[in-house]
């Protein structure tokens, strides 16, 4: 059966979108998940995920930032966005 | 460092182990928990002192889900852990996600590893964006034959509370909470200064480390910045004081000889089996400390020095001389007890007290004598 990339994509986003509220002090603005604008919000974290993990900062969700986004980590928030 | 660099005012701290996780023994909880807290202490003034009631400065307790600090936890992988920086009530608080598999081992979730990890945050420290440091904030499984710190969580932990007062301290195998040891501290060693002598001088994947007590220093030869760093933050199963080093680069390793003993690393971690006697490298029973060693690549050969005379190990034929020889004889010009010897390009460069003498092996003479410290940006 051919996979159902739409899904895939939806559960990739929301896994960001959830990580990147927990540890880089994202909020959503209620836009759709799938505008990816050079500079939205969400692209905009998700460079700064890149840069502060040692990732290629594409503000993409490439492979190689899912594969560490899924890896067990610290709870901490990696932003000092805390009190 | 947190923002405002918040650390506690005192260097005694206290912890209290509020409850146990039943993937462990609570003997292995107690353990695992008090190695990662030696670890701090190895490489700074401060020590941790257990307590079974009352409150203590850094609570540890074990927890699913929501656990009244509105950072609920979230089932196994994600987060599994989080500490609060120094401070009065949740301040320096570690609490673990038990919905972790918890281990003492390198499968599942190493416990002593993730502690660590959090009691850096409780004392002081912020996440680090270096994936080899310690701070980095993903787990990874770890190496036990490694010293967990990276030269970034040390400088990080050291800049808020200062460095040990202790010159040798293995947190991997003390698990006793030492006594503070005496507060006066050496005085540092002036690199540039005109009497500055080395205990023992090698090459180091391309670069030059220089030893003295329990420092060294880290050059490389085309670039003016000098490093300098404590041999604990490296290896710290190391004395200090190393007699002699030298470096087989073909084979990345390098050997450190104290007394009657020596040590094989490569880069910071000492191989597995050491340290061995010297005597299995083939000296006599009378040899009990060597006071400079070199690795000629030209010739394949080992030189070990001696008081006047030297020993030279031939590595092709994996055969050391019967006895040695007398220095003088095979470099004129170097005369008497040296103190380091490494070799550079296609000279030797020995050290004798305050001097450097420049060894051609070409011309049988020495062509330079140098100030010790030529090496440095005085």
């Amino acid at each position: 059966f051919p996979v159902d990339m739409r899904e895939k994509k939806e559960e990739d986003v929301q896994l960001i979108q959830k990580y990147l509220e927990n540890y880089y002090n994202f909020k959503k603005d209620g836009e759709s998940s799938f505008v990816w604008k050079n500079n939205s919000p969400i692209t905009k974290k998700i460079k700064e995920m890149q840069e502060f993990l040692g990732l290629e900062v594409t503000g993409k969700l490439d492979s190689n930032t899912l594969d560490l986004i899924q890896k067990p980590r610290c709870g901490f928030p990696d932003v000092a966005g805390f009190s | 460092t947190f923002a405002g660099e918040p650390k506690w005012a005192k260097q005694v701290l206290t912890y209290r182990i509020l409850n146990y996780t039943p993937d462990l023994h609570p003997a292995d909880v107690d353990a695992a928990i008090k190695k990662a807290f030696n670890v701090w202490s190895s490489v700074t003034p401060l020590k941790f002192v257990k307590k079974d009631r009352d409150h203590a400065d850094i609570m540890i307790s074990f927890a699913v889900k929501g656990h009244n600090d509105f950072i609920p936890f979230d089932g196994p992988g994600g987060s599994i852990a989080h500490a609060y920086a120094p401070g009065k009530g949740f301040g320096g608080d570690a609490h673990f996600d038990e919905d972790e598999t918890w281990t003492k081992s390198t499968e599942g979730t190493n416990l002593f590893y993730v502690a660590l990890h959090e009691f850096g945050h409780s004392l002081g420290l912020f996440h680090s964006k270096d994936p080899e440091a310690l701070m980095y904030p993903v787990y990874r499984k770890f190496d036990p034959s490694v010293f967990p710190l990276h030269q970034d969580d040390t400088n990080g932990i050291q800049h808020l509370y200062g460095r040990s007062p202790n010159t040798y301290n293995d947190p991997r195998e003390s698990a006793e909470i030492k006594e503070p040891a005496e507060p006066k501290e050496p005085a540092l060693p002036d690199i540039c200064s005109p009497d500055l002598t080395f205990d023992a001088v090698t090459t180091f994947r391309g670069e030059i480390m220089f030893f003295k007590d329990k420092h060294f220093w880290r050059k490389h030869p085309s670039v003016r910045a000098v490093d300098f760093n404590l041999i604990s933050a490296f290896w710290p199963r190391l004395p200090s004081g190393v007699d002699a080093a030298y470096e087989v680069p073909e084979k990345d390793e390098t050997v450190l000889f104290k007394g009657n003993e020596f040590w094989v690393v490569r880069g910071d971690t000492i191989l597995p089996g050491y340290p061995q006697k010297i005597y299995v490298l083939g000296f006599s029973k009378d040899v009990t400390k060597i006071d400079a060693a070199f690795y000629n690549r030209n010739k394949g050969k080992i030189y070990y020095f001696i008081a006047d005379k030297f020993w030279s190990y031939n590595k092709r034929s994996q055969s050391m001389d019967r006895k040695p020889r007398q220095i003088r004889d095979a470099f004129p010009g170097i005369n008497g007890k040296i103190d380091a010897v490494f070799q550079h390009k296609n000279f030797f460069y020995f050290f004798h007290g305050r001097k450097q003498l420049e060894f051609d092996p070409g011309k049988k003479r020495v062509t330079r004598v140098l100030k010790t410290n030529f090496w440095f940006p005085c």
